[in-house]
């Protein structure tokens, strides 16, 4: 049975470090792994090919035919790869773009069927129809949220909670991506709690991070003995378990402010 | 006649916050203002009226007749003030609201015949049809992008720029407001240049912004003395006079990187 998880947060976030990070430590573990860049940044799986792959939506719009060998990839372990692209800025429908690829990679690409695990890596900074097509697709067994301690994350954070119970998908759990603000750790701990979800992972802030992703590895390959690189590993451990995943309970905006001010 | 003005930049960067006391700083210069919110956040007029107002979005989702009282109100010195609102999170579309409340004001309100200055504070996280609807209405005279030094909001910024020229919009000036990031004046100006625009302010950071916010009230109203509000001032009248408005040129990722790396 094939797991689909979506990765959600806002711009910045650490959204692709985290997921290529997971995808390595899963397939390091023995499973197949399917990663599906859905940020128009088309900047997903770098770390994990070495090097940036064309998008889907670039070759759409070049007229082509296009094959699953034209915008698959394998990676590091032999992670699948794939950059749905964005719109053409200012006029196309960054959600159009990954219903598209979702809807080509079910029909004429085996890929769905040859993988045990796919992670979609999905911008969180508005939090519209066009964002949610792999949950509303009806694929997303479970999303994790990736924030910091700061305000802007907090509260996109709580906006995907919103899109999330609209939509009835469950929140596998909340993902603080450390920024070393003070008091984040009780902060993200703190909402999480009242979203009815838990904090699964904190990441510490480290320059080991930044080094492989400008060698154009993730840390699992470049510095596997980081105590980063084990705490990427208890989350992909997470990630394939994946069990107690609720619909969360978004907070208010005065409840929003309150909290996220230490 | 009637100037559009739209700003645009990354979540978090000081959109609203410049954009308001802009326009609060036109208003005491005796310009009628009209401030258009199109973040779904809802927040631009918060320092403006001194609460948040309700969001035009969510009285057509009650399925009332709205009416402008309904959804125009008044502020600091005058301006006015309207709030656009989201879609229904992970299911509505954030531009179509854009779309409808434009339309809004132009047939059922007389307020564009009573404004000397329309700004719209619109996100720039995603470049996609959605948000570009103030300019694909033809009715943008020139856009502004307020960055920093840092290589999201300048990834951001240079996006924008790929939509503003996709759509023929001019561009009329570049806006950094400092994060006190190493080299920062230089890469902005550097990164308005390589675009064929240029930097039109350096709006400096100062803990009076945060104390006027959390007042609810805008720096020109709060602290009218203070350096900050000067620069808010000399930015009011870049954009009464709005002249050296051009189509814009984007980097390619490759010169962005090199350009934003000190
Ligand atoms: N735990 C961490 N420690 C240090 N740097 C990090 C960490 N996580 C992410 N980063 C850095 O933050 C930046 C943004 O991360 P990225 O994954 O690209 O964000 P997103 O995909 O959410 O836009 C990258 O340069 C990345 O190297
Ligand atoms: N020049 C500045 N100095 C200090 N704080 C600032 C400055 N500009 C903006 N801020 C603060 O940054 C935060 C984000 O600004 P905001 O205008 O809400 O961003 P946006 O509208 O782009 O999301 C606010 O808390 C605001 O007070
Ligand atoms: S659905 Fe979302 S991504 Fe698509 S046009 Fe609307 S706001 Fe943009
Ligand atoms: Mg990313
Ligand atoms: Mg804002």
């Amino acid at each position: 049975h094939i797991k689909h998880i979506a990765i959600y947060g806002k711009g910045g976030i650490g959204k692709s470090c985290t997921a290529s990070n997971i995808a390595a430590a899963c397939a390091e573990g023995g499973s197949r792994v399917l990663v599906v860049g859905c940020d128009p940044k088309s900047d997903s799986t770098i770390s994990l090919i070495g090097h940036r792959i064309p998008t889907m939506m670039d070759l759409i719009r070049e007229g082509r035919e296009i094959e699953e060998s034209d915008v698959v990839f394998t990676g590091y372990r032999g992670v699948r790869c794939i950059e749905v692209g964005g719109p053409e800025p200012g006029v196309g429908c960054a959600g159009r773009g990954i219903i598209v690829a979702i809807d080509f990679l079910k029909k004429v690409s085996r890929i769905y069927d040859e993988v045990d695990l796919v992670l979609y890596d999905v911008p969180g900074d508005i939090v519209c129809g066009g964002f949610s097509a792999p949950i509303r697709k009806g694929l997303v067994s479970g999303a994790y949220i990736i924030t910091s301690g700061e305000y802007m994350p907090i509260y996109a954070a709580n906006n995907i909670c919103r899109g999330l119970k609209r939509l009835g998908a469950p929140l596998a759990g909340v993902i603080c991506n450390s920024r070393e603000a003070d008091g984040e750790r009780e902060i993200v701990e703190a909402f999480a709690r009242s979203i009815g979800s838990e904090m699964v992972a904190f990441i510490p802030k480290m320059a080991v991070v930044q080094e492989c992703e400008r060698k154009g590895t993730t840390v699992i390959e470049g510095a596997p003995g980081a105590l980063v690189a084990g705490v990427y590993r208890q989350l992909a451990d997470h990630v394939m378990k994946c069990s107690h995943a609720r619909v969360p309970e978004p907070l208010d905006d005065q409840a929003l402010r309150e909290l996220s001010t230490p």
